[in-house]
This record gives structure tokens, sequence and C-alpha cells, in this order.
């Protein structure tokens, strides 16, 4: 993804349970896509970047230089979503959980 | 909350009763393709992608499958609800069953149906199951009553389900959480029926679960290793241990968060305890898979490399004058 704009986006990235050795209760799903967020937050940030307030206002002061160490705002996520999980609990029953914000929609600087 | 919860359990009690679909053939299943009550999950599961919704205005279904237990010398379907979690707010819960077509009540029921007279009867009061529910006791003796159900199986020889929400709460409600049941108290025990692992009668519990918002929850629930094992020693070998292991859910130790260090760097040689090692062995089942790039290259030395060490080492002049930067 080194060809990807240096801004703020949304970068994918598809999770396999078995990586990160899970696999073994976790009945499905197998994998997912969980994406990941990454890209410079410049001065000055575009819309599409979607800045608060508060990371415009860090990203004058930073790129003014008036207080040191203000880093510029950070590349996260925005709007995220929900993942239904079938797995084994620790005494072999099937449990079915909706975790929330398992999966990034959007990226923002904040 | 509590009507929708048990409106959908009912509809997926009702799901339960037909034949098995995809879901029983899913590979996702593998060895538990056989389990009824896995296949009855998946079907939630594929149900609550498909469209997108939660279990009823819920985020979590438990199943809890009965074991076979003698229960003062009577054959009992025993439960053990002890993996519900304090913060699940119990929705609803259902218990299916399978009745079996060779009880007698079912025999009562065929030969009536074979009398032309009987054709429009309405089931015979002997049709009717009593459920009898009770907490279990020390040494497996009888505990406390919790309910007493009769439902009136509709079809011989299917899968049948029953709202029992009331008495779940109340089990919860006083920690009474290993339940057993008879299906039949009036018939004598004559041995435990054909074919019983398939048809073992389960419990369904739907959930909201409070604690799921809050960081790290996925870890709770599916990290199965904990990144910092307590100084107290192995839990294992404690008398009262469990194998039930709910992680801590900081990720650091508090002292990294309030005095602003990093929490991967040891800055004192003399540190009673080595966080390097403590990765390496709570992330045991994480291997590092080389990059497909690195798994094309056969040079030795970047076998050598890795397999040396995952990590780079700087020795402690170059680590202070990090530090210092």
């Amino acid at each position: 993804q080194w060809n990807e704009p240096r801004i703020c986006s949304r970068r994918y990235m598809k999770v396999d349970f078995a990586d990160i050795g899970w696999n073994e209760w976790i009945i499905s799903p197998k994998s997912f896509d969980a994406y990941y967020c990454a890209g410079t937050c410049e001065f000055p940030m575009p819309k599409i970047v979607r800045p608060s307030n508060h990371a415009t206002i860090q990203s004058i002061v930073k790129a003014v230089g008036i207080i040191p160490g203000v880093p510029e705002p950070c590349c996260v996520p925005d709007k995220m979503n929900s993942l239904s999980v079938l797995f084994l609990d620790e005494n072999k029953n099937v449990v079915l959980k909706v975790y929330p914000n398992m999966s990034i929609e959007t990226c923002a600087c904040r | 909350c509590h009507s929708s919860a048990a409106r959908e359990a009912a509809a997926a009690a009702a799901d339960s009763s037909e034949p098995l679909g995809g879901a029983s053939r899913s590979p996702a299943l593998g060895a538990l393709g056989q389990d009824k009550v896995a296949v009855h999950m998946l079907k939630l599961y594929e149900k609550y992608n498909r469209e997108g919704s939660r279990p009823g205005d819920g985020n979590t279904v438990r199943s809890f499958k009965a074991r076979l237990e003698m229960v003062a010398q009577k054959p009992q379907y025993c439960f053990n609800l002890t993996s519900m979690q304090e913060s699940e707010l119990i929705l609803a819960a259902t218990f299916h069953f399978y009745a079996d077509k060779r009880h007698r009540h079912w025999e009562t029921l065929s030969k009536c149906s074979k009398n032309s007279s009987c054709r429009l009867f309405h089931p015979p009061q002997d049709s009717r199951l009593s459920l009898l529910f009770h907490s279990i006791g020390q040494n497996f003796a009888y505990g406390a009553v919790k309910g007493n159900i009769t439902v009136f199986p509709h079809r011989r020889g299917a899968w049948q389900a029953k709202d029992i929400s009331h008495l779940i709460k109340k089990s919860k409600r006083e920690g009474e959480l290993i339940l057993c049941t008879e299906l039949d108290s009036r018939e004598k025990y004559q041995g435990f029926p054909e074919h019983v692992s398939y048809h073992l009668p389960y419990i369904l519990v739907y959930a909201n679960d409070l604690a799921i918002s809050e960081p790290n929850s996925v870890a709770v629930t599916l990290q199965r290793y904990d990144p910092f094992p307590s100084a107290d020693g192995d839990r294992r070998l404690l008398p009262n241990a469990s194998m039930d292991t709910r992680v801590r859910r900081d990720i650091y130790p508090s002292s990294s968060i309030q005095n602003n260090e990093l929490p991967e760097v040891e800055y004192n040689g003399d540190s009673k305890y080595n966080k390097h090692n403590f990765w390496e062995s709570a992330y045991k089942s994480l291997k590092p898979k080389a990059s497909r790039k690195d798994q094309r290259r056969k040079g030795p030395e970047n076998g050598e490399m890795l397999t040396k060490s995952q990590v780079l080492n700087f020795d402690e002049k170059t680590m202070k004058k990090a530090r210092r930067k």
C-alpha cells in the first residue's frame, strides 16, 4: 500500500484469527476485514480527513510552532462497525457475541 | 427489551424444530456439525449476520448443553450456567428438548389416533410433560426448586421449546447456576434414551452484555491467556481454582501509565520483572509469520537472523542515548 496517498486514510487489513492464535475457540468467522488508519494529518488538513475542531486548532498550533512539543493530530478510526463472533467458551459451550467497533468504516484526524 | 428478545427466542425455537438446513453442513462447525445446539447457534449467527440485526436487542446468546447426571439416584439433565457473566443482563431464555416418540404419553396418543373417533381429540392429559427445575447443592443433592413447567408437545419426534426466562433470571439472581431437570418425572427410569447425545436438551440465554462496550472487551472473552499473570503463584494449583480465566482488562501495568514511561522499555536493570520475558511467554501462541516476500527469500542469512531473535538488540549505551533524545 506504499502507492496509496500519504494523507490519513483507511488501509486494508484482513485479520485471520489463526494468525493471532484465537482460531482454536472461534468457530466463525475465520477471518474478517478489520482495516486500519494510517497517514499524515499535516497542516492544512482537507475536509476529506474529517478533522475535529480541536484537531484543526492543534494543527494550526503545530504549524505556527508557538508551543513546543505539540504534535500533529493523529489519524484514527472514526466510524466503526460491529462484528458477530461465534465461539466456544471455557466450558465448551457455543456463544454468540456481537462485538462493537471491530472494523473501521472511516478514518479521521483527531 | 424482554418482549423483543422473547419474540426472537420463540422464533428461534420454532426454527429449531425444523429439519437442519445448510448450517448442519457448514464447514465452520467441523466436528460440531452433529451437535444440535451448535447447529442452532450457527443458524442464529447466520441470521444476525444476514440481517445485520442484534439478538433480541442484546448482544449475546449463550448456549448450555445438558449433561446426564445421576442426582439422588435419578437420571437428570443438568446445566452448568456458571459461564454467564455478571455484566450480562438476561433478556430471555428458552429450554429446548426433544419429545421422544417412545414416551408413554405418545403411545397413548398414537393408539388414540388410530381410532377414527379420536381424530379431532385434544391432547390427553397424559401427553403433557412436567419439567421440574431445581438447583444442585453439595454432593449432588437436590437444591431449591426453581420452577415447575408443564408443556404439551405438539409434535412427536420433534424438538420443542419453552420460555424459561423467569427461571434463569431467578437462578442468576440467587447465584445458583447449576440447574437440573427431569423431562418426565412420572416415568420410571429404565435407562437413558437412545441417540441421547444428539437429543440432549439445551438452554439458550439471550442477554445484553453491559461490559461489551468497555475498552478491550474482546480480549476479556476471546483472549485465553493472561499477558500479566498474577504474582501470587499459579492459580491452577489453588484448591478453588477455576479454568474460567477472565483476563485483566488493562494492557499495561498501572505504573507505566502513572509514571509516563514507555511500557516496553526496561528502565532499571534491577527491575523485579523483565517485561520482555513476560511477553515472550504470554504470547507464545503468537508466532510471527514471515511476510510472503520474506518467505520467498531463501537466503541462509535471513533465516538465521529470524530464528535467533525476533527483536532488535541495542547495547545499554545506545538505549540511554535514545532515551535522552
